[in-house]
This record gives structure tokens, C-alpha cells and sequence, in this order.
């Protein structure tokens, strides 16, 4: 057939960005807003908010999605953010 | 711990469990929320009323993805397992759960019990701690139901916006004072060293003592670990720097903040015969790895390395400890010398000499 080969790699590095994006968003991104007790986005970058999450975790402070760092956003937990409150 | 101030106003706060899971009967629910509250009531002033119409002040609700006006969404299986609003109005102090996670009583699936207790930590004001035994660490952890998942940061969190629970003493008029270590009749119930302190326990009481500096701290015992009973009767330090608190024919093995899984324990299991109900005194002697447990006028021996009673005990205390003729309440090793406590007496012993040194009052640790 003509499909196109699937690279597992790229889709594995595609994933793991919007894993990442997501997580960051969700738990290390979030201003309180009083108002109305929902949770507002901030202006850091990823990798600063990368390194505030390694850094509340106790994991190496890289900035970078390392392996340790991708296994623990994939633990189960609770969607209250992080940081922010 | 870290907290969102200010906490709620009050102390009766109301709950009501808006809908139910499918995954457990509405027994298990109403019990596993019942339970959660508990953990917090357990450790403060507050105290949690069911209601079951109407606006509580901690609505409870199951949804799935976008869920009614919440601001937040729910992301299917695994990933986000629940979320819940700091204390206030209107979404104030409500705690939403993920439906279509697997809720259950036990260890598959999530516990509905341990996540909703997190989550009403977050309802009552609490945010996220970094501290990994804590309950307030945002990944999902399975703890048996039966140890208590408080740990003592999110003890000091609670308590750092509510304050300790009504029976702590000195803090209401009325209540129980505690008894007062400088008393003449002061005695004790057990007394434990650990690493460089010594712990005396009375009651729900425990004092710190630090005889290098004569520094002397007074807590609850519920405070460090809640899970204990009041009124332990003996404790001792073994030589892997635990602690073992026994109360009648139980014995609790803690390590650090933690009591550690499997226990209270059967005093029989570290072989004492069935006739034995409990247990007076007992210390581990850090030069021989050899613990002696206190009963009446007798002693037994336990090896701790081999984790055995040795052969040939029970024996006649005062023969072994000659003038150690009374019961002994409690008797703890310091630099080599034991210290044996009756009532409010207690005799220094040394074990090399084979006799009484002193005979001093049981309180004179606590620089009256």
C-alpha cells in the first residue's frame, strides 16, 4: 500500500510536547482570580515553568522535559494547580 | 504545607453529596466522604454536618470533562482524578470527582476515600505541599485506609489556620490541664529515648526532653502520631532507630512519623506466652542489643538481632537489677545508666556495677 511509514519517535516527541504544554498550563501557568475562583494564565515560559515544577517535585532542575520529569506528569493526581494559591 | 487564606470563618461546616458514582454503592460513598471529613475533624476544631438538600458549604459532586458552570474540565481516565475550590462563596470550598475514573473502598482503581480527604484539604484551605508523605502532595498515592494518611505537615498546615482540636489542653476554659510535671506525685506511664531526646508519655501527653540543654517540649501524643491510643503503658527505642509503643496486648512499630504497616501487632508475636496481658516497662540496651520487658516483679529478654525471646526468662527482676524490688512503670537508658521509674520515684542503675547509684525524684529531668 502507499501509506506513509509512521515514525513512532516523532510521534512519541509530539506527544510528550503536548503533555508537557498541557501540564504546564493546567498546574504552573495559573494566577489565582479572586473573582470568580477559576485560575488565570501567566506570561513565563515553558522552561521557566518547567523548572518551578522540577523544582516543587525535588527533581534535577533542568528546564528540560527529561524522562524523570515526563514520568511524573504522568502520575494521577489532583487538578488543583500547584502553584499560584 | 502551604495554605489560601483566609481559611472559613467558622467551625460547623456543612456538606452534601450532590450525586454518586456508579462504581460504589451509595453506602461507600456517603461512608468514604463521612471518613474524609474525619481525618480533618480528627486533628481541629472543626466538625462536619451531612446535609442532604439545599447549599452546603462543601457541595460534593461527580462529573465528567466540561461539568455544570465549573471553570475547570475534567480530562477522562487517569490524568486529573479531582479538583475542589478553597473556602468561600458560590464555588467556595466545592470538590468536583472525576467520574470516569474507577472509584473503590480499596487499593484498584482510586480510593475514593484518600483522594476525597485531599481534596476537602483544599476545601478547608489547604494548597499543594511538596513534601512527598504529605496528603496535600498532588500525586495520587495509595496509603492503607487503615493508617492514618495525615502527615504531620499537613497537621501543622490545618492546624496553622483552625488550631488543634477542643481537647488540646490550655486552649479552652474547663478543659483538662494537663498534668503539671513539676508536681511532687508526678510519675509516668512509659518513657522512650529517641536519638538524642528522651520522651516521657503520660496520658495523651509526651514531653521532649533534651538532656543536653535541659530543653523540655510538651505535645500531644495525637500530635506526632494520631494513630496511637492515649495512655500507652510502655515504649522503648530497639537499635534500627524505631520506637515500639505497646498499650495492653498491642505494640505499635513507628518509624519517623509513621506507623509502620501491619500493626498494632499481638504482643505474642514477639513470643511472650498467652498468660502475659501486657506489658509494664521495657528498654533496649544499646551496648548489648538486648531488650528487657518489664512485667510485675519479672523480666523477660529479647534478642533483638536474632528478633527472639531468649531461653531461660521470665527471672526475678531484683535478682538481676538488685534493689529494683518495686514495679516498674516505665525505665529508659541514658549514657549507659538505666533509670527506673515508680511512681514518683526513680533509681539510677548501673548495669556494669550491678547496683543502685541513686535514688532521685522522676521529674528531676524537667529542670523544677
Amino acid at each position: 500500500s502507499n501509506t506513509l511509514p509512521v515514525h513512532p519517535e516523532k510521534d512519541n516527541k509530539e506527544e510528550d510536547a503536548k503533555l508537557v504544554q498541557d501540564y504546564l498550563n493546567k498546574f504552573y501557568a495559573i494566577d489565582p482570580d479572586p473573582t470568580q475562583l477559576g485560575w488565570k494564565m501567566n506570561a513565563e515560559s515553558t522552561a521557566e515553568k518547567l523548572q518551578k515544577m522540577q523544582q516543587f517535585f525535588g527533581l534535577k532542575v533542568t528546564g528540560k522535559p527529561d524522562t524523570e520529569t515526563l514520568e511524573m506528569m504522568k502520575k494521577p493526581r489532583c487538578g488543583v494547580p500547584d502553584v499560584g494559591l | 504545607y502551604g495554605v489560601t487564606l483566609p481559611g472559613w470563618k467558622k467551625t460547623n461546616l456543612t456538606y452534601r453529596i450532590v450525586n454518586h458514582t456508579p462504581d460504589m454503592s451509595k453506602e461507600e460513598v456517603d461512608k468514604a466522604i463521612q471518613k474524609a471529613f474525619k481525618v480533618w475533624s480528627t486533628v481541629t476544631p472543626l466538625i462536619f454536618t451531612h446535609i442532604h438538600e439545599g447549599i452546603a458549604d462543601i457541595m460534593i459532586a461527580f462529573g465528567t470533562k466540561a461539568h455544570g458552570h465549573c471553570p475547570r474540565y475534567f480530562d477522562g481516565p487517569l490524568g486529573v482524578l479531582a479538583h475542589a475550590f478553597p473556602p468561600g462563596n458560590g464555588f467556595g470550598g466545592d470538590v468536583h470527582f472525576d467520574e470516569d475514573e474507577d472509584w473503590t473502598t480499596g487499593s484498584a482503581g482510586f480510593n475514593l476515600f484518600l483522594v476525597a480527604a485531599h481534596e476537602f484539604g483544599h476545601a478547608l484551605g489547604l494548597s499543594h505541599s511538596n513534601d512527598r508523605r504529605a496528603l496535600m502532595f498532588p500525586n495520587y498515592a495509595y496509603v492503607s485506609p487503615s493508617e492514618f494518611p495525615l502527615s504531620p505537615d499537613d497537621i501543622s498546615g490545618i492546624q496553622s489556620i483552625y488550631g488543634s482540636p477542643p481537647n488540646a489542653p490550655d486552649k479552652r476554659p474547663g478543659t483538662p490541664t494537663s498534668p503539671k510535671t513539676c508536681g511532687s506525685q508526678m510519675s509516668f506511664d512509659a518513657i522512650t529515648t529517641l536519638r538524642r531526646e528522651v520522651i516521657f508519655l503520660k496520658g495523651r501527653h509526651l514531653w521532649r526532653v533534651y538532656p543536653d540543654n535541659s530543653e523540655v517540649e510538651r505535645e500531644l501524643v495525637s500530635a506526632f502520631w494520631p494513630t496511637l491510643p492515649p495512655g500507652i503503658e510502655a515504649a522503648y527505642e530497639n537499635t534500627k532507630d524505631q520506637i515500639l509503643f505497646f498499650k495492653g496486648n498491642k505494640f505499635w512499630l513507628i518509624s519517623g512519623y509513621h506507623v509502620l504497616l501491619g500493626y498494632p501487632k499481638n504482643i505474642n508475636t514477639l513470643g511472650f506466652p498467652k498468660g502475659v496481658k501486657k506489658i509494664d516497662a521495657a528498654v533496649c540496651n544499646k551496648n548489648t542489643g538486648k531488650t528487657d520487658f518489664f512485667i510485675g516483679d519479672k523480666y523477660w529478654r529479647f534478642d533483638e538481632s536474632s528478633q527472639s525471646m531468649e531461653k531461660g526468662y521470665p527471672r526475678q527482676t531484683v535478682v538481676d537489677f538488685p534493689g529494683i524490688s518495686q514495679k516498674v512503670d516505665a525505665v529508659f537508658q541514658q549514657k549507659g545508666l538505666f533509670y527506673f521509674f515508680h511512681g514518683s520515684k526513680q533509681w539510677e542503675f548501673d548495669p556494669a556495677a550491678k547496683k543502685v547509684t541513686r535514688e532521685i525524684k522522676s521529674n528531676s529531668w524537667f529542670n523544677c
